[in-house]
């Protein structure tokens, strides 16, 4: 998963 | 950001101005369930710790300071300034049934196993049953007012456009994060039932009474 998780959200 | 996730937000932000307009300007908590308000809280606090480790934007944060604000707010209004009206007998609902199954899911099904991205996690978990207590309520007591049905729909679209959200990334950017999305589905069905009664009942003005 590394790289595909982007906490960019709320 | 796309429009569906700006929608989704504003609904958010919708959700929070209704219930803390209704709480101030009744001056009561009646038929609002502090248990799902004291989980929003541990939602956003657990989510949100990241405000400190990592900057996205001037938008990202300032939602984050609002939702933890507000919540510690709204927790406030109904556990010190309006809690004669809190209506605790009806607010039964375990918590502990919601936060251990959600601590044990997210020490198991994570995107690695650290502190923050644990809690991280927990709170994904935790908020997409976090309404449960609120649903509970409303069920064991038979109604709503308009205002309380408002304030469910508002935050029930909130994860529904989330979802839209996450299908026009996946295929725009080829973005996706399956703990969201799972628990952002099983946040979304568990409204359905409340949508349903929303759009048939208050919507044509009439109360919101479940059938005895």
């Amino acid at each position: 998963y590394p790289g595909i998780h982007v906490k960019d959200e709320l | 950001m796309n429009i569906f996730r700006l929608m989704a937000d504003l609904a958010h932000v919708l959700a929070i101005v209704i219930l803390l307009h209704k709480i101030w300007k009744s001056r009561s908590c009646a038929g609002i369930s502090g248990k799902s308000q004291i989980l929003f809280a541990l939602v956003y606090f657990m989510r949100y710790l990241d405000i400190m480790t990592s900057y996205v934007s001037f938008y990202n944060s300032t939602m984050k300071l609002l939702f933890l604000g507000t919540s510690g707010a709204t927790l406030n209004l109904i556990y010190r300034k309006f809690k004669p009206s809190y209506d605790h007998n009806h607010d039964s609902f375990r918590i502990a049934y919601l936060l251990v199954p959600c601590a044990l899911l997210s020490l198991f099904l994570n995107h690695e196993f650290s502190v923050l991205e644990i809690l991280w996690t927990f709170s994904i978990y935790l908020e997409s049953v976090a309404i449960l207590p609120q649903l509970f309520m409303v069920a064991k007591t038979g109604e709503a007012e308009s205002i309380t049905s408002h304030y469910l729909f508002a935050l029930g679209s909130y994860r529904a456009l989330y979802v839209c959200n996450w299908v026009y990334r996946y295929i725009a950017e080829s973005h996706f994060d399956l703990i969201a999305i799972i628990a952002g589905l099983v946040q979304t069905i568990l409204y359905c039932d409340f949508f349903y009664l929303y759009i048939t009942k208050v919507l044509q003005n009439r109360k919101l009474q479940l059938p005895a």
